[in-house]
């Protein structure tokens, strides 16, 4: 229970580490357990984005924290892939730049696992299969259509 | 297994029935500030048996079902069905697809269904309980609270793990 | 003191009625004490959007709640202008046509206050007077440019 | 009263001197994520007399002196200056531009100043206290922090009005 914990544990760090370098372009991520109980110690996670000091989590940018959580998500996902994810507006805090890479990244990651995104940034939207549009034309009333994509897909 | 569509009536702003159909790679759903779009992302995690109203950004379970509008009379009824494909047996049942059913009535009663066969609300969330489908923070992700796994008490933050781990 | 206190509070109900409207394009929104004791009572929140029913607070979506807190804001600005105001990202949440709705607001009040804000919406950005651009050229180092606004402002 | 200019050096990610000077309506301040924007609303709120390290971000006060990175030294000292315009008389000060610095040396020593003036932090907090300048949640709008004003009880949300009403 314990082995299994650990062992499980220290693939999400290096897988963690890997995903961070990925949407970061470079820099360094890690998980520590902050204690010696293995059982009850919680995850400390350490972020030092490319260049920068290794500093508190706290005084990263909004967009950093939603990146760096981006990539602490997928590290899990790597480790064991769930069949669909639905994810709501998750790269809201990320700039146009950010958003092309963690939509590279949700590609590569959508041949184990299903997404349904909820979006409203073009980056996320071209890299949909299917896109659904979703309107109120009576107020108050929800209706869906669906959205060609250009650029044959 | 993965998630072949839902179907949505009376669940919220959705007064007519509206059907999605999902390809197994990545659908997006994109609209104006207030559409419905984040109603569909709980119409999901509804059928996969969420008991929680808040969760649901409601106060109490009967706040799911559409309550009408200054034209619209409010329903008596929300009901969802998800269908999913089962042809790599992930689920222990012996159907290659399976839909999931859940209905409200305003009277409070509640109905569940496996392929339109009742069963209870348990029923369902065993079918995703192994595939680590159904708890937020990893698989399910609501607006607004990517930033928790971060900002969330160390120890709280182990609770995501063992479930994963 | 209490005199002062209800003359104020009806006076922000008011503009926030107005505030809500103006950038709802309609609706309803009110301010109510949770009580009869004045000079204790916490102060509740109503917000309907044009053309649905009145309904708890936490059932409105992400933007909703995003231009609905901009209305209650604006709403207290109006009553008592402060000389400036920093604003981060504050709309985030918003689609691009109610971004431009808030724009419009920000050029009206900008009259009585000076408004900085951080943004990276572009309806935002053609209603500054003033544009500064911050970069990281060098990593961990942030350099500031002035940019040109096109369009004659 | 506005805005004339701010001169930040040495506070968080300002290695280098910079300077911004507003104009009396809307200066818009962008960049790409982790560049600095936040970093400057931070140096207003901290010249301001903001006494919270967890407000700025940091764990401590010393957080907001830059740290250094992998090819620059930490600094020793971090050092704003903000300038207003003071023409209409809103501050009680007989000048007609005040320029308010506050300086934090690593040893942990602070340095305030009024026109070069040194004073202390509760001179510089009293210049803004009457403009309603200077609390959170409606003239200072930290990001991610907007949806507060509906999301707080009832009870806090009332602090917010007292102070504006
Ligand atoms: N039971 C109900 N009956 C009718 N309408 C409802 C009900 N519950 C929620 N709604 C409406 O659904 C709308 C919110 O929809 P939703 O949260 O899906 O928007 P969204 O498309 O995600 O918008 P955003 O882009 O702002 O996040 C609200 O306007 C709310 O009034
Ligand atoms: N004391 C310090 N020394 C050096 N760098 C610092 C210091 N404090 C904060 N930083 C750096 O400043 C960066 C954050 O800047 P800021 O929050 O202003 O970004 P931003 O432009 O607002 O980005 P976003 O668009 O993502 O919100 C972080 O990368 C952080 O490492
Ligand atoms: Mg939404
Ligand atoms: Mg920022």
């Amino acid at each position: 229970m314990t082995e299994q914990f650990k062992y499980n544990f220290r693939i999400i760090r290096e897988n963690f580490n890997l995903t961070f370098k990925e949407l970061f372009g470079g820099g360094y991520a890690d998980l520590r357990l902050d204690g010696d109980d293995v059982l009850n110690a919680g995850i400390e996670i350490i972020v030092q984005p490319p260049g920068k000091k290794l500093q508190t989590l706290s005084l990263l940018s909004g967009g950093e924290r939603g990146l760096a959580a981006i990539a602490l998500i997928f590290a899990i996902l790597k480790m064991k892939p769930t069949p669909f994810c639905v994810l709501d507006e998750i790269e809201a805090a990320l700039d146009d730049a950010n958003v092309n890479r963690f939509a590279e990244f949700l590609k590569d990651y959508s041949t184990r696992t299903q997404f349904i995104i909820i979006t409203h940034r073009k980056g996320s939207m071209a890299a949909a299969d299917t896109l659904y549009g979703v309107t109120m034309e009576e107020k108050g009333v929800s209706k869906v259509v669906s959205l060609k994509l250009e650029g044959g897909k | 297994m993965y998630l072949k569509r839902i179907e949505v009536k009376g669940f919220k702003s959705f007064a007519d029935k509206i059907e999605l159909d999902f390809n197994g790679g990545i659908t997006a759903i994109v609209g104006p500030n207030g559409s419905g779009k984040s109603n569909i992302s709980d119409a999901i995690r509804w059928v996969l048996g969420e008991q929680s109203a808040k969760t649901l950004r409601g106060a109490k379970m009967e706040d799911v079902i559409f309550a009408g509008t200054e034209t619209r009379k409010p329903l008596g009824c929300a009901e969802v069905s998800l269908t999913i494909d089962n042809s790599d047996g992930i689920v222990p049942i012996e159907y290659t697809e399976i839909t999931v059913t859940r209905r409200l009535y305003r009277s409070g009663e509640s109905e569940y269904l496996i392929n339109n066969t009742p069963c209870r609300l348990r029923d369902i969330q065993e079918i995703f309980m192994d595939t680590g489908i159904g708890k937020d923070g990893y698989s399910l992700i609501g607006q607004g609270r990517v930033d928790e796994i971060l900002s969330t008490r160390s120890e709280d933050r182990r609770n995501l793990f063992e479930e994963a781990a």
